[in-house]
């Protein structure tokens, strides 16, 4: 579950970066 | 389908509300010059939306490691790995959710504000990742079937709308005359 929360964030950090 | 399931004949007045609010809140700046209150109370619901669908998304993400449904599911028996299916449609979707919201707010705000939003965004899905189980029931109330019903609406107000023909079209002169959080709420 961790591992899937930190790769949906860094999805989440594609647009803006 | 699923909410009426959930919530009975109360999703059709919740379909209907989700279908009429963002027409009216789009008329009510130019009838009573109000455009600061109305923009204040559409940054509140875009702010519980969009928290309350980061929380969904940690439930989604969290389900194949909790939900012993799920786990049964990824463990050969019945749909294979729809768990991780989920989750994976959840982390996919969450790219142009990044997009919407540095395209958005970002022309509207200052780099800060937008930050802070995705960080909002992240820290609801770790919550909604992390209390899943309390969270699980809440999902499948009665009142969450009347919410997914008003979310339906809206974005059916959504795929309606063009700017340029819409019913709102004539109540003034060009779509940039709209404030820009009413306009965010409609793409979203």
């Amino acid at each position: 579950t961790a591992a899937l929360v930190f790769i949906s964030i860094a999805a989440l950090l594609i647009g803006p970066l | 389908p699923h909410a009426f399931l959930m919530a009975g004949w109360w999703v059709l007045p919740a379909l209907l509300g989700g279908l009429l609010l963002p027409a009216v809140a789009e008329g009510l700046p130019h009838r009573r010059g109000g455009e600061r209150q109305v923009e204040r109370l559409t940054l509140v619901l875009v702010a519980t939306a969009l928290g309350l669908h980061a929380v969904m998304d940690g439930i989604a993400l969290a389900l194949p490691a909790n939900h012993s449904h799920a786990d049964a599911a990824l463990h050969g028996h019945g749909s294979h790995g729809s768990g991780l299916s989920l989750a994976l449609a959840v982390i996919l979707h969450r790219i142009p959710v990044g997009f919407a919201i540095w395209w958005l707010i970002r022309p509207h705000f200052s780099r800060a504000f937008a930050i802070t939003v995705i960080g909002y965004v992240a820290l609801g899905t770790v919550m909604g990742a992390a209390l899943t189980e309390p969270l699980l029931s809440l999902t499948s109330s009665e009142g969450m079937g009347i919410f997914q019903a008003f979310a339906a609406g809206a974005l059916v107000h959504v795929l309606l709308h063009r700017p340029d023909f819409g019913p709102a079209s004539g109540q003034h002169d060009s779509p940039a005359s709209q404030p820009g959080l009413t306009a965010a709420v409609d793409t979203r």
